[in-house]
């Protein structure tokens, strides 16, 4: 009841072909996708994963869940039966090309095109566009940040160059973990599913077969893509911070240094492991030289490491920002060590200055459990403009929001990290402990003081 | 950029469809629907979730948790499924005859 609309003021007002019959040809799946879903997700009971109900009835039972799961990573190749204008029908047979696998780089920008609520309204719900980036990818699964909606599944996801290409489609719109909204969706890779279709069509009769030939074909190899650009080299220099049992993202910030949060590695002189994934997997021990005192309303700690992460670009630190730029988090949030960080992108959606000073940035990224610490770039210039300290929890309902989260301006942090650098002196970092009250406010998410008025 | 989204749009929606499974002996015991990518137009073939097929299946969902599975033939449903499609019209539809003298024949009932 709750999806019924009011008369809509103005429909999208595009005539739709007649619904078409349709015949199942094959049931399809991916075992690559699904043997990395069950490593990424398999203790999907222990980690309370949940995902998108494909059925009618939300409130299934724990076999519906299980049925679900099971359909997750399995799609369907149909032949819809020709029409009466079928011989006239014109233009190419084949009406999209396939991406390679592993042709589009992690950040890069996607457009997801599903049918939200499925056959709902399809006069105003077909074809919804939603726009991100391809945020992670273990083999064929793949994660996006644009946002989908139940009856989404199935639906395209098409990269921005060459436009228009198939990368992948919709496994699984929405996912939580621990009761939290992840804000991902899950994907499989298109290619595998369209070579896995056109092997299992030549099993079959000779008349079935034959539709083999009207696949679409894999534009290029990964290696000779013409359009495949590099990942963005400021991502590499996102690291996985572990410090005893609690984990979270860093960045670094010189060859031996990592900038991080200090609920990460809140005590000074304990040792934490460092793991980076570009451009190459190394774990490298180091220890925490400064951590802010809890009183500090900057959530920041600095790790010195043992031996330098070489091969890294290190960030170019910026000097100003501008509300509504685009930005991107980069962090290891929701799978840890499992899948590499994970690229989120969004907007800068304000800056909160005390005495112009910006002291807080607030951004329209999905950040997750396990971000903090992770850094927040500009994806046009590739500056570093922060390092995330938290998202956004009401702790009246539980509810999390991944979208709305806050990090720490890097204009307070680099002049510590200037002196540091120059003089190994920490007294820059210790300053972040003697912020003013009204930091302090800005940080607890309280009004700012008013002056006290006068009772005359 | 911007241009490189205005042709990956173009391109997005005239592939994007859905697909509507029902049964055809109980119509009234609902239907299943979801998204799907239109891969070939003549003949036609389209991509979409296998998770619509669930209630079809002849085996149940057993049939889809064999690890060594990757595809099922069509005949694993069962022969009462019925399945629609449906997309928004391409510009070369929109110019051609197949819907002429039909308007508002596809409005859907909310």
């Amino acid at each position: 009841a709750g999806l019924e609309p009011s008369p809509p003021a103005r429909l999208r007002g595009r005539p739709l072909q007649c619904p078409r019959p349709a015949e199942l040809l094959l049931l399809l799946s991916c075992p690559a996708f699904r043997a990395h879903f069950e490593r990424l997700f398999g203790d999907a009971e222990g980690e309370q994963w949940r995902f998108a109900s494909v059925a009618p009835d939300d409130e299934g039972s724990e076999d519906d869940e299980e049925d679900q799961l099971r359909a997750l990573g399995w799609f369907a190749l149909l032949r819809v039966q020709p029409g009466p204008g079928a011989a006239a029908e014109r233009g190419p047979a084949v009406a999209v090309a396939v991406a390679s696998p592993g042709a589009v780089p992690k950040g890069a920008p996607l457009l997801a095109c599903g049918s939200p609520f499925g056959a709902f309204c399809p006069d105003i719900f077909l074809n919804t566009l939603s726009r991100g980036v391809l945020s992670n990818a273990a083999g064929p699964l793949l994660l996006t940040d644009a946002r989908c909606l139940p009856g989404s599944e199935g639906g395209g996801v098409f990269a921005a160059r060459p436009a228009g290409t198939l990368v992948a489609l919709v496994a699984a719109p929405l996912c939580w973990k621990a009761r939290e909204w992840v804000g991902l969706t899950l994907l499989c890779a298109a290619a595998p599913l369209i070579r896995a279709a056109r092997a299992a069509l030549g099993r079959l009769r000779p008349s079935e077969a034959a539709l083999a030939a009207f696949l679409p074909p894999e534009l290029g190899t990964p290696r000779a893509l013409p359009f495949r650009s590099p990942e963005p080299s400021w991502a590499a220099a996102a690291v996985l911070v572990e410090c005893g049992a609690v984990w979270g993202s860093g960045v670094a910030v010189a060859p031996r240094l990592v900038l991080t949060c200090r609920h990460v590695a809140p005590r000074e002189a304990s040792r934490v492991l460092v793991r980076c994934d570009a451009p190459k997997t190394v774990a490298v021990w180091g220890r925490v030289l400064f951590a802010t005192q809890e009183t500090s309303p900057y959530d920041v700690a600095v790790v010195s490491l043992e031996e330098a992460l070489d091969g890294i670009a290190m960030p170019v630190p910026t000097e100003r920002f501008s509300e509504g730029e685009a930005v991107s988090v980069v962090a290891y949030g929701v799978f840890g060590q499992a899948c590499g960080p994970s690229v989120t992108s969004g907007i800068l959606s304000a800056v909160v200055q005390v005495d112009d000073t910006p002291v807080m940035l607030q951004t329209t990224c999905a950040v997750h459990g396990g971000s903090s610490g992770g850094p927040l770039f500009s994806p046009r210039s590739g500056r570093l403009l922060g390092i995330v300290a938290s998202n956004t929890r009401d702790n009246t309902t539980g509810a999390t929001y991944p979208h709305l989260n806050f990090s720490i301006p890097i204009t307070l942090l680099q002049p510590a990290l200037q002196r540091y650098g120059e003089t190994g002196d920490l007294g820059g970092f210790r300053e972040l402990d003697h912020a003013a009250e009204p930091v302090r406010v800005v940080w607890r998410l309280q009004r700012p003081l008013e002056p006290p008025r006068s009772k005359l | 950029m911007g241009r490189q989204w205005g042709l990956a749009m173009r391109a997005a929606e005239q592939v994007g469809c859905v697909v509507s499974a029902s049964r055809a002996k109980q119509p009234e015991a609902g239907s299943w629907s979801c998204s799907g990518v239109i891969l070939s137009r003549n003949p036609g073939l389209v991509l979409c979730h296998g998770g619509i097929f669930l209630p079809f299946l002849r085996a149940g969902s057993e049939a889809l948790a064999a690890a060594e599975a990757v595809f099922l033939p069509g005949d694993s449903c069962g022969d009462d499924l019925r399945l629609h499609v449906q997309w928004a019209p391409t510009a070369a539809d929109s110019n051609g005859r197949a819907d002429e003298g039909r308007p508002g024949l596809c409005t859907p009932q909310c």
